[in-house]
């Protein structure tokens, strides 16, 4: 896997945990579309107040690895009673 | 501003602390100072809105007190679906009101080095915890800048005595709980003073590895899958992409890095082969490739395979530093005050190695920095970064003949080190690699 990829599929991973794009589904082995991530990406750029490109670029990554709060910035509810239903499994 | 949709129907609210962050990471912040500053980011809250936070002491038994709003300092897994990751990334957590029974827990990433107005190697405990009381009380995340309630670590607040939430945070919270009339503070008036903060010097002094770490002077540098290691002796460290430093405590090599022969205790250069990301290790007179953390069968090999023969025609037998140049993806190799370079892109270069003609060459061609370095990397956004003692100069994006180059900590801006109380770079010499300055002094 080249750098590139694995840093593709960090992002993802990291706009999944932060309510950017919906959560894996284990059971469907959902794969997110090229539209879905840049949308995802903007989603993102908006929020943080970095320039909206869709891409993943310095700036995008370099917000990516500040130091934050590990709650989600886009909360549905639905996510939040998976969370304590993974707790109390 | 974002609400959760989640609120406490009361305005008279009890908090308690389970545990407190570990003394060995976070020494400036003792039991009292945390319940201070703690209490400090309650009262940014309630000098908004019409509530009031009674802190539940133990009782001294060791049973745990509860409360509404219930503060722990745990570390990675923590049995509530949030995880913690270790130092840097995320930092803390609480959840919304309600009734369910984890409902206002607010957890602190026991990873991080928490303190009261420390520098920027530390995370500043006040602004955290007025972001997490912030959930706890029923504030999702908010893009508007500036506001508390942002996702990210902005750095400390300025005055914790005179903390005012802005104006998306009060307006957030007077639209759960109204708007607050009178100047009841909603807390312990009382509240004892907060000692000057904690020199971070003092901090970092308390820590084993500091002499190691902050003195400089590393046998090898590299920027291997985007993280910068540095080799000293049998061990090193690594500052990953964000610039944070994965730990402060250093690593084995012969743990980590697993083929190099037993008792390893200095490796002369390593460097990320750019064709197929593999690892080149250089020890005296041989090298090894990895695969990841192991060695490929075969090696080590003689460093002669690499066709570097000095000016005077012999032999090299030992390299000094080596990385590839983002800029035009060569690898180049230093020995002895020369250097050579290699186009590594070619099929051929399993069978054979050999520099590009014209090589070698006088390692002043870099101009602006020392010629005996101790290693170098292609870091940011395609510079060299010339590692020397406990300074580096960053040489910008392909330029080779820059007038200065203005030497920099690596101890501060790469190990977490304090900056020294006096300059910390070498007096500036007009030709940096005459410097005879004591570049160990900072």
């Amino acid at each position: 896997t080249s750098a590139g990829d694995g840093q593709y599929s960090r992002a993802m991973d990291w706009l999944s945990r932060y309510g950017y794009l919906p959560p894996p589904d284990p059971r469907t082995s959902r794969l997110q579309t090229k539209e879905g991530m840049e949308r995802a990406i903007r989603v993102m750029q908006r929020f943080g107040g970095v320039q909206e490109t869709g891409v993943l670029d310095g700036e995008t990554l370099k917000l990516m690895s500040t130091p934050r709060c590990s709650l989600p910035d886009i909360v549905g509810s639905e996510d939040m009673l998976k969370r304590r239903r993974r707790r109390k499994r | 501003y974002a609400l959760s949709g989640l609120k406490w129907h009361k305005t008279d609210l009890t908090w308690s602390i389970h545990s407190y962050p570990s003394p060995s990471l976070s020494p400036g912040l003792p039991k009292d100072n945390v319940e201070t500053i703690l209490t400090h980011a309650f009262k940014a809250w309630s000098d908004a809105a019409p509530l009031r936070f009674r802190h539940l002491p133990s009782d001294g038994s060791g049973a745990k007190a509860g409360g509404d709003i219930r503060v722990s300092f745990s570390r990675l897994l923590h049995d509530d679906g949030y995880p913690f990751d270790g130092k840097g990334g995320t930092l803390a957590h609480a959840f919304f009101p309600g009734r369910d029974e984890v409902a206002g827990d607010t957890h602190f990433d026991d990873h991080e080095i928490w303190s009261y107005g420390g520098d920027s190697s530390s995370t500043d405990l006040f602004t955290v915890a007025v972001h997490e009381f912030g959930h706890a009380l029923g504030l999702s995340h908010s893009s508007t800048d500036p506001s508390i309630m942002r996702p990210y670590y902005q750095g400390p607040v300025k005055d914790i005595h005179n903390f005012k939430l802005d104006l998306d945070d009060r307006l957030a919270i007077q639209q759960l709980y109204g708007v607050k009339d009178g100047t009841d503070t909603g807390v312990d008036p009382n509240l004892p003073r907060l000692p000057t903060p904690s020199s971070p010097r003092a901090t970092q002094l308390s820590d084993p590895s500091f002499h190691e770490r902050c003195q400089g002077g590393f046998d090898a540098v590299a920027n291997i899958r985007g993280e910068v290691f540095f080799f000293k002796g049998a061990q090193f460290w690594r500052t990953q992409q964000d610039g944070s430093l994965l730990s402060l405590n250093p690593a084995q090599i012969k743990n980590f890095w697993i083929g190099l022969p037993p008792g390893t205790n200095k490796i002369d250069a390593v460097y990320e082969r750019r064709s197929d990301s593999n690892i080149i290790f250089f020890i005296g007179s041989q090298y090894w490739v990895f695969k990841d953390t192991v060695a490929m069968s075969g090696y080590p090999r003689p460093l002669s395979e690499w066709g570097m023969r000095t000016k005077r025609g012999a032999l090299v037998d030992k390299v000094d530093a080596a990385f590839t140049w983002a800029h035009n993806g060569k690898t180049y190799l230093f020995s002895g005050g020369e250097f050579w370079r290699f186009d590594e892109s070619r099929k051929d270069k399993q069978v054979t190695r050999n520099p590009e003609p014209g090589y070698p060459r006088d390692n002043s061609l870099w101009a602006g920095v020392p010629s005996n370095m101790d290693d170098i990397i292609s870091w940011g956004e395609g510079d060299a970064y010339f590692f020397k003692d406990n300074f580096y100069w960053v040489l910008k994006n392909g330029g080779l003949n820059q007038d200065v180059v203005t030497p920099k900590s690596i101890a501060v801006d790469w190990l977490r080190c304090p900056a020294p109380p006096s300059t910390s770079t070498p007096n500036n010499p007009q030709i940096p690699k005459d410097c005879r300055c004591d570049l160990r002094g900072s």
